[in-house]
């Protein structure tokens, strides 16, 4: 049964959809199988895979809001060996009002994904930066939750807020995420960044993943339709993404 | 009559509420009263200001959501000489589904801030990273649309969705906004802005401000709840602010 991780931050520019994109390619280059699903109405996931919003049929807002679409329907075959995609398009913009009414709605995703969970090692989630159903939805189908954070003065209130929406999930749905914050964009020349990381390392101990540095070869990449493991292999991102790609994939025991 | 600027992008981090923190700031420094609005449910404007969100009573939320609460019962003071501030909360989340049966839902913002107009020379609209009702509330209480963006791959998509956005509202609601594009965190180092640049420029001729560069005080700034025009009033990012605050309220035949 694969591992199921969405990468949440209701704040927006940490690096939610670099991270889905970057670690779905080093975790193939380790041999595993990965489905990426794109629920951002931007989708800039989809465009970076190379495939444009606005042409494609069937997306990720056809799974939500039509019964008989299944999510072979909509799964499509990246140009990285051993990553599937679900993409996205502006039609998720409408997904939110319309389930509203729908019974189990929180449960949507998973129960259109659980047919496939034997094809893939892991699926990801790249979520918009909010705290929708259409993300409540992504966390209900996962197990895992990973949250980029840049070491700045938001994101301390935005831990906040979601650890208080993770709570709610636990409470209500009896559903137990285990949470890793990724401290994204590190300036490690910068005191502040210290610091928040220092602060971070109290409160979440155990659950901070090493960090990734800023590094200008991420913003380049998705250019070039190619993760920075591919298309800068020897950059710094390259080998942190790396890193967290094999601490992931480790089983719980070896962590 | 007020000039009424929301700022918008879908595009999460690119410095929505960076500017209407900072140009608040420095239109309060030549003299204007400046109502600032916050409509994020982050409400990372609110504490920029100092608020603490989960404290407050009265929000940006319940003028959406109830018909007796008035724009006067929810403007606050801030720390700022002639700037005041209509604070946003976690409340804020509900608002999309709350007003989706209400009659004019597009023109609730724009009814209950009317009483107001003659008491500020300029209202600025902060706005959450997506096009919801809320954010099109702003749009149709505006006459302006300020857009920062990031000079990275995926901004370049986020203009193209959101000046579709701009042409319904013209279409359907016969609203016309006048549209600045604002460079946010330029660093003319890198290859990728100057040309990202240059494409902006030829797409929107005159429609481009001077761009504010990467400037790592703004990251400080918010910490001590001071603009930073106040609090690092020599540095670059404070003349750039500076500057635009100077273009924005020179009169229409003086630009
Ligand atoms: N470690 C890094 N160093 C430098 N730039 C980075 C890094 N990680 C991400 N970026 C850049 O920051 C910008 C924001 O990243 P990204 O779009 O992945 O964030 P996001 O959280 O998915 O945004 P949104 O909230 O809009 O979905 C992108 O242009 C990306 O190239
Ligand atoms: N010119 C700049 N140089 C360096 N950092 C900047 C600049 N402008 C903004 N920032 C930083 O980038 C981060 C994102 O900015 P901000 O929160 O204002 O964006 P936003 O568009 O309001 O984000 P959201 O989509 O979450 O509402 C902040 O930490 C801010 O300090
Ligand atoms: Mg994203
Ligand atoms: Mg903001």
């Amino acid at each position: 049964i694969p591992r199921r991780i969405c990468v949440v931050n209701q704040k927006g520019g940490v690096g939610k959809t670099t991270t889905v994109f970057t670690l779905a390619a080093a975790l193939s280059d380790l041999g595993r199988r990965v489905l990426c699903v794109d629920l951002d109405a931007q989708a800039n996931l989809t465009s970076s895979f190379g495939f444009d919003p606005d042409l494609l049929d069937l997306t990720a807002a056809d799974l939500f809001t039509r019964e008989e679409v299944e999510a072979s329907d909509v799964i499509l075959e990246t140009g990285i060996e051993g990553v599937h995609a679900i993409p996205a398009d502006i039609k998720l913009v409408a997904v939110e009002t319309r389930i509203h009414e729908m019974m189990m709605r929180e449960y949507i995703l998973q129960t259109k994904l659980e047919a496939l969970f034997d094809r893939y090692h892991v699926i990801l989630f790249d979520c918009p930066p909010n705290l929708s159903r259409v993300t409540i939805n992504a966390m209900v189908a996962s197990l895992e939750v990973v949250v980029p954070i840049e070491t700045q003065s938001y994101s301390i209130k935005a831990i906040s807020d979601l650890t208080n929406t993770f709570a709610l999930l636990k409470e209500k749905m009896h559903h137990d995420l285990k949470l890793w914050l990724l401290p994204t964009k590190v300036d490690r020349r910068m005191r502040l960044a210290i610091d928040i990381l220092d602060a971070l390392e109290e409160t979440f101990r155990g659950r901070i993943l090493d960090p990734i540095q800023v590094d200008s070869n991420l913003v380049r990449a998705p250019l070039l339709c190619e993760p920075v493991t591919h298309a800068y292999p020897t950059s710094r991102s390259a080998l942190e993404y790396g890193r967290l790609a094999r601490f992931l994939t480790l089983s719980d025991e070896e962590r």
